[in-house]
């Protein structure tokens, strides 16, 4: 037996709404620890994971590890039914092929239940190493979107250079080119709106700005996104969420031919 | 110029 129920219901759908333009199809795993997912996009550049904690549900019931396998479109389909307000449950019974969403106004004056087709997927799991990252920025996550938007009206790819003097990102197109550089800003009264540079050591790297545009679509996740790079790893944008867990997203570079 | 590289160039399958 499976069962969830998640208070904050609307996280649950801003997380499909992040990660449904990469992931057509995707396993959920279940276990004692919360749900995880890690899927690729069908181009095998970009790696998706997510981790909802079990304390983070208000009920978490899993009898035994499960993994449920999902369209991502159906279940944006089913979640854009439940008000943003709504107390969720997930449900499915051992070696059942439905996954039950529950849908609760707040005052209990809506119930709404839908049944949904399971499928079987069958998704390769990559091992990521643990890594100290040569960069690790902070940032309020609206100027990352901002930063992302901005550059693609002018290129395809952005390079992402982080230095002592701040990181730069910068693009070259048709048009000409552009350049955005984010210094360190600590903003005492207003954590959120810090900018923070740890750099052990200068680090630059190319990156699609096609990606990076599709991972902002998990900016109302988190008010702050947390950069990680080195110069021979995928970069990883991380939004935290609320007590729960993280949606991470690692893109691999572009390197000279 | 550029060449993209795979996810799987550098996270190996478990």
């Amino acid at each position: 037996m499976f069962e969830v129920r998640l208070v904050q219901g609307s996280l649950l759908k801003k997380v499909v709404e992040a990660i449904r333009e990469l992931v057509t199809d995707a396993n959920i795993d279940c276990s004692s620890t919360g749900l995880s997912l890690q899927a690729m996009d069908s181009s095998h550049v970009a790696l998706i994971a997510l981790l909802l904690r079990s304390d983070g549900f208000e009920h978490f019931r899993c009898d035994r590890n499960v993994s449920i396998g999902m369209n991502l479109a159906n279940v944006s389909k089913i979640l854009r039914t439940a008000g943003n307000d709504d107390i969720i449950t997930l449900k499915a019974d051992d070696d059942g092929d439905l996954l039950t969403f529950m849908f609760e106004s707040p005052n209990q004056d809506r119930i709404s239940d839908i049944e949904m087709k399971l499928m079987d997927i069958k998704s390769e799991h990559l091992g990521i190493p643990d890594a100290e990252y040569e960069a690790v920025i902070k940032m309020p996550s609206q100027e990352f979107l901002r930063i992302c938007k901005d550059l693609s009206n002018i290129g395809d790819t952005v390079v992402i250079s982080v230095t002592k003097e701040g990181v730069k990102f910068s693009t070259r197109g048709d048009i000409g080119n552009a350049n955005i550089v984010c210094r360190q800003n600590t903003t005492l009264d207003k954590p959120d709106d810090s900018t923070i540079i740890q750099m052990k050591e200068p680090v630059s790297l190319t990156f699609a700005l096609r990606y990076m545009n599709s991972f902002t679509k998990a900016t109302s996740l988190s008010s702050s996104v947390t950069i990680s790079m080195s110069s021979d790893l995928p970069i990883v944008v991380e939004y935290k969420i609320a007590d729960m867990g993280y949606l991470r997203f690692y893109l691999a570079p572009k390197i000279e031919d | 110029p550029c060449i993209q590289k795979k996810i799987l160039n550098y996270f190996s399958r478990d």
